[in-house]
């Protein structure tokens, strides 16, 4: 059965989407692990990272998108509830055959106040994903810049989440601020979730407050349970590019800075998972 | 009476919290603007962006924040309600007599579900705003990434709203997004608000696919009613440096490319105000 873990950190722009994106390519390239990546983003830049925005527009018109699983797309509505699988796009990128994605659709923008009142929202999710669970080795869910009912859905169904985070000092506030706020939803939603780590992500190794960001992080005290991957995802500019082409880093350019960054989170990832 | 702007994009990461504080410290030090600065963000950016964690500990046990004035924080909850005016950070940066803080608080982290059952939730601060406006020339609402109850208070209390964007492929994705679910909200909670522009930020002007958004974005017809701003804010580490010290970069360092590009903004700033 597949193990679930989710990319949150309520700072936006971090490399949430990135990271999602191309670790689940590499790790389905590389590593031939079965992969379903989900975007819970409504902002749909998973999706759109991997699929052309026309693919995205037949796709979610034919088959659907996450706005159908969690039932806030009115088209699909049936009397037994939608399909999670009947809206997996199958080998979203022809080159990587073991990667799946189940896009994203900006109904999901007022998901919170959509669902506000159904008795189980956050596990609407879980319920039916769990029924595809034995088709995969891994999936990832990318989630949008808070902690709301798209993220709560995804976490629920979690083994694991993982905290992209960029070393500088806005971002780093939001690292204790998500503790307190993931320790609040344990207690409420009683999921059981661990923390795979926090990724540093964006990084610039000649600025010196990067450098000072990170020790000052990995030394606190306070985090001095959390695992900081010591693969460093640097700032280059290709994984900028990569999405205007619909592919992910290791069929755009693989020897970027960038692509060499995400072979070696992959390999980290996937030992971080065996221990 | 004051002019209310809202500073907001769903796409995380992009400025919006770097364009509030530091917009809103040359209006009120260069220009002499009387200007109240208001952190709708849980993550407490804009706050943190002037006001060391320490003050900001002080100032939320004795006086409030928005957590109150959105009666999430039950600390000081009153028959009457909460008056925003207690919460107000006179003179937050001490260099510039003119500018006011609210700050925010990591409690509205939950705020829509918090909020989700009470009759006019997204009008509880444009009331509570209503009663100060008058001490004011300007009112700058610094949003979370998303669209939500707490940008939906600070939308339907605004007069304009002001959309920083990064020219990156994913960014740009989410301008016709964000046109589209605002047309939606507009049309739901009836509130007249314009567009100032959109703000190019991060910009690097040696990257070639950054020219290259930004020139598809202004000649894209379906933005040709939009006004983007001619100031483009580089991007600079400068500005990701000052919040380290709580200073605005006019304080921390006023010769930075960043310092430059924010007086010419705040110049655009009024000048697109008075047409
Ligand atoms: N390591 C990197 N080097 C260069 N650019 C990057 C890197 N990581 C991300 N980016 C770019 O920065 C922007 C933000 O990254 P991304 O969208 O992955 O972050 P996010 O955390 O998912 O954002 P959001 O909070 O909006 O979901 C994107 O345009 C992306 O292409
Ligand atoms: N022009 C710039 N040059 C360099 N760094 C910048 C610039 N603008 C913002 N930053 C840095 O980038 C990060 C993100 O910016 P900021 O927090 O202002 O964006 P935001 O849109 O408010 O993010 P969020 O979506 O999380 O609210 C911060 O660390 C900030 O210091
Ligand atoms: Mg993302
Ligand atoms: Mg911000």
């Amino acid at each position: 059965k597949a193990r679930v873990i989710s990319l949150i950190q309520m700072k936006g722009g971090v490399g949430k989407t990135t990271c999602a994106v191309n670790l689940a390519a590499y790790l389905a390239k590389e590593h031939k692990r079965k992969v379903l990546l989900i975007d819970f983003d409504p902002q749909t830049n998973s999706s759109l990272s991997l699929m052309s925005e026309d693919r995205w527009r037949e796709w979610e018109e034919q088959h659907g998108t996450m706005a159908d699983v969690l039932e806030v797309d009115h088209k699909r509505k049936s009397e037994e509830g939608f399909k999670l699988s009947d809206c997996i796009v199958p080998n979203v990128v022809p080159e990587i055959p073991g990667l799946d994605l189940i896009p994203s659709h900006l109904k999901l923008t007022f998901l919170d106040l959509d669902l506000a009142a159904r008795p189980g929202r956050e596990r609407i999710f879980g319920r039916k994903v769990e029924k595809v669970l034995h088709n995969y080795d891994l999936v990832l869910c990318d989630c949008p810049p808070n902690l709301m009912t798209a993220t709560q859905n995804a976490l629920y169904a979690s083994d694991w989440y993982l905290v992209p985070m960029q070393p500088d000092f806005l971002s780093s506030i939001g690292l204790s601020l998500l503790q307190d706020r993931l320790g609040y939803l344990r207690k409420s939603l009683e999921f059981q979730i661990r923390c795979l780590g926090v990724v540093f992500s964006r990084v610039r190794r000649h600025i010196q407050f990067h450098q000072e960001t990170m020790e000052r992080l990995k030394s606190d005290k306070s985090f001095k349970r959390l695992y900081f991957f010591k693969t460093l995802i640097p700032e280059n500019i290709t994984l900028g590019e990569a999405p205007t082409e619909a592919k992910p880093i290791n069929l755009y350019d693989s020897s970027a800075p960038g692509a060499e960054a995400f072979s070696n989170l992959a390999k980290e990832f996937l030992s971080r998972l065996e221990q």
